[in-house]
């Protein structure tokens, strides 16, 4: 027997240190604790990693303060494409989703990919298709969409046509 | 970007990565995430990594995989693996951003070279961490 251990990140989009205010830094501390209470408890009870990874990167999706699922950022036509994949250290199975939009955590359609098909990675309308045939919950754009990430997307594209350069690499991260 | 790596009570990894992409990227434009190898991977005699970052520089360096790599074919620990990667083969190759990695032994390390990363991880001991800075 190992002792069991869990790590998770939770990336926000384009936000820079400046504006990091101490209740959204206590927001972002919450989401990452329950993230790996979630994990936590199915590796408590003897559960594979797994089904672990999956769940604590389901409560990262849900949680709007974080980019991917609820919450993911805009691409410059103003909606939201999302990509998700998963690999298994027992036998290295692997599923990925790419560019989707619908279903609620895309880290399901991408388990559901390496489960339910001979296929690494799908994209577009026959990655909703495998996600719709394993009974994921899908949901509208009013579901996903978050003021701040929509406002990150303006404040983005008016320094564009200003032509005002930043080279922050916090702007290049997911 | 969001992601989780585990170590089960039978040794067994996994890896997991989803994310949104970056603000006003290009419609079509696909980071490392969804790339096994790149942003995520995933072995049970190495590790299993989920990374977190400037996409494209981490695809061309195959971030994870070479984690992997570094420990299989140079015999080096998790932590110096990913160190290498993370603050050599990105950091001096505009590949702002990091990782997070769990080998079968339960050992975490959590690098990045950027101004902070938004991480956490427990062990079976209980011992709950969460961190943005260094």
């Amino acid at each position: 027997m190992s002792k069991f251990s869990l790590a998770v990140h939770g990336g926000a989009g384009t936000i820079l240190p400046k504006n990091l205010t101490p209740a959204l830094e206590a927001g972002y501390h919450a989401g990452l604790r329950r993230a790996l209470e979630v994990g936590q408890e199915i590796l408590a009870k003897g559960g594979s990693a797994m089904d672990a990874v999956t769940a604590s990167v389901c409560a990262l999706e849900d949680e709007p303060l974080f980019n991917s699922g609820r919450g993911a950022v805009f691409t410059t036509e103003g909606v939201q494409e999302m990509d998700a994949s998963v690999m298994d250290g027992r036998n290295r199975m692997a599923g990925a989703v790419s560019g989707i939009f619908g279903p609620r955590n895309p880290i399901r359609a991408a388990r559901a990919v390496m489960e339910n098909t001979d296929h690494v990675m799908l994209i577009g309308p026959n990655a909703l298709k495998v996600a719709r045939d394993a009974g994921l919950p899908f949901e509208d754009a009013a579901y996903f969409f978050t003021q701040e990430r929509w406002d990150a997307l303006q404040s983005t594209m008016k320094m564009r046509a200003e032509g005002i350069e930043d080279n922050d690499p916090a702007r290049r991260h997911g | 970007t969001v992601g989780a790596v585990a170590c089960d009570v039978n040794g067994n990894l996994a890896a997991a990565t989803s994310t949104g992409g970056m603000t006003a990227k290009a419609p079509g434009r696909v980071g490392d995430t969804p790339i096994i190898g790149a942003g995520t991977y995933a072995d049970n005699a190495t590790c299993a990594v989920s990374c977190t970052g400037h996409g494209e520089v981490f695809i061309r360096y195959t971030a994870a995989a070479e984690i992997a790599a570094r420990m299989r074919h140079a015999g080096q620990s998790l932590e110096d693996a990913a160190r290498h990667v993370v603050m050599e083969d990105l950091g001096k190759n505009d590949g702002s951003g990091g990782l997070i990695a769990v080998d079968a032994k339960g050992n975490i390390t959590l690098p990045f070279n950027c101004d902070g990363m938004y991480r956490g991880s427990v062990t079976q001991d209980g011992d709950f961490e969460t961190l943005i800075y260094r």
